[in-house]
């Protein structure tokens, strides 16, 4: 959700 | 062997003799602060690595952190990884963090005194003056924000660092303008750099990270190390651990 403390940043692969 | 290239770089920084060669080692099995040593003498540091079980890491002391009411600190951010698809990695950074403020005023010497150096909860709560300050010895990025902008006024009033011509005043740093972007960045790094040994993972597989960082009284953000059993503060875990199971669990349950 919009809440969530944790943000995506990256990826890697 | 490693102690010899330890006792090389030693060197080095003593030939330069551009700061007091205060270097910081410790084991890799150690958490709660325990056996970590601050020192300027390579023998003594030498002599606490042959004590240690096990592996050991030894690092540059940073000798010029940033200061709050001075005293150092260290930031700690965390970070989740998640490998919902097994041959790529999700980061995510915790949009709060903390910095750990030591108990008694910083200087760049007294290399033994851990209440002076090592900023880590387990040590900081057995000094008198352990949550005098602020609550647990802790700020919040709210408040980081204000120890930015009071060292940007210290460093203009000096004429130190940005009253030279040629360096511009862009105010001072923000946490989620400067700091996070910086610490986003290194995180990147890190895990990229170990990418061969984490990938393929088992499908869902999850990991919280503790990071811990130093700001330098320049602004130059300094990784010292990256926790895996990481703990929190009182008034973060349960929004951080809510937060994880939903990324991390629930994504891989959706609702029927």
């Amino acid at each position: 959700s919009l809440n969530n403390g944790f943000k995506h940043v990256g990826k890697i692969e | 062997d490693e102690r010899q290239g330890f006792a090389s770089a030693y060197d080095e920084y003593q030939k330069e003799g551009k700061c007091s060669n205060a270097w910081i080692a410790k084991s890799t099995l150690g958490f709660k602060g325990k056996d970590i040593k601050v020192s300027d003498s390579a023998t003594k540091l030498l002599a606490f690595i042959d004590s240690l079980k096990g592996r050991w890491v030894v690092q540059k002391y940073i000798e010029n952190p940033m200061l709050v009411d001075g005293r150092k600190f260290d930031i700690r951010t965390w970070h989740l990884v998640t490998a919902h698809d097994p041959q790529a990695l999700q980061v995510y950074t915790f949009d709060e963090g903390v910095l750990r403020v030591s108990s008694k005023p910083y200087k760049n010497s007294d290399f033994d005194d851990d209440f002076m150096h090592i900023t880590n909860n387990a040590i900081q709560q057995d000094h008198p003056d352990y949550g005098k300050n602020e609550q647990d010895n802790l700020i919040d990025f709210a408040q980081f924000d204000h120890v930015l902008k009071l060292h940007h006024q210290r460093k203009k009033g000096k004429g130190g660092e940005l009253g030279k011509e040629d360096e511009k005043d862009n105010g001072p740093m923000t946490v989620r303008g400067n700091v996070l972007p910086r610490i986003n960045e290194i995180v990147m790094e890190t895990l990229r750099c170990i990418k061969d040994f984490l990938l393929p993972q088992p499908c869902g597989a999850y990991q919280m990270l503790g990071y811990d960082f130093v700001i330098t009284d320049k602004g130059d953000l300094q990784l010292l190390e990256v926790n895996l059993t990481p703990g929190t503060s009182t008034t973060l875990v349960g929004k951080m651990v809510a937060d994880m199971n939903e990324i991390a669990v629930d994504a891989a349950f959706p609702d029927p």
